[in-house]
């Protein structure tokens, strides 16, 4: 563990709380692309399978268990508690185009031709693109509710901070991952246009609206 | 090289 992972992970852990903490106070999870939270749920589940056969940390067991529950327990949340507030009619990215690549994709490139490699693989990938129907969505409004920015800002600096830690390891530790470095630059990158917006405009107070 | 540490990942 580094200092670098650490942030990340606790940003990662925040961007959670502030999702929830914004479908409860608002009562509304207006601007919040359900396709993004199920894919998601799912990055969660194919990643963490190894929770039932392989034992590394208390503190990476617990988080592993925390991000598979609360992404069910958001996506209970849209569809059923807040439901009348979710309107798919503008959360119409095509998912199969992002499932799809990440299916084919992990079946070439990965470390490992078994089921449980290929579904570490899969998660990877797909967690490189799962904010596609989020952004489109935000493209579609052309604004968001500020509370809603900070959720994407952590979640963005989640996968950002795993650069330097990506850096680190390799000096200390002399380890590479190709597949998980390449997939966090693609994550990482489709944020800039994001970043640019939210620390230009809303942390100096302004609303955050794309000109049109 | 396959790198196995990377399991500690989240």
């Amino acid at each position: 563990m580094n200092i670098f992972r650490l942030l990340g992970d606790l940003a990662h852990l925040a961007s959670i709380f502030v999702l929830i903490h914004k479908i409860q106070k608002t009562r509304s999870c207006r601007g919040i692309s359900f396709k993004t939270q199920a894919l998601y749920a799912l990055v969660f589940v194919t990643r963490y399978v190894d929770l039932l056969y392989h034992w590394i940390s208390l503190y990476n067991f617990v988080m592993k268990l925390f991000f598979m529950a609360s992404s069910c327990y958001i996506l209970y949340l849209m569809k059923f508690r807040y439901r009348p507030t979710h309107d798919p009619s503008i959360d119409t990215f095509k998912i199969e185009y992002l499932l799809g690549p990440s299916f084919f994709l992990s079946l070439i490139f990965n470390y490992e031709f078994s089921l449980t490699e290929i579904m570490w693989t899969f998660s990877i990938y797909l967690e490189s693109v799962a904010i596609f129907p989020q952004l489109f969505m935000l493209q579609r409004t052309g604004e968001a509710e500020t509370i809603t920015t900070h959720y994407l800002a952590a979640l963005g600096i989640y996968r950002a901070l795993y650069l330097p830690n990506w850096i680190y390891r390799y000096i200390t530790q002399d380890m590479v991952d190709p597949i998980a470095i390449t997939a966090g630059l693609v994550q990482t990158g489709l944020y800039l246009d994001f970043f640019y917006v939210y620390f230009t405009k809303v942390l100096h107070g302004q609303k955050f609206e794309l000109p049109a | 090289k396959d790198p196995q540490n990377r399991h500690d990942e989240l």
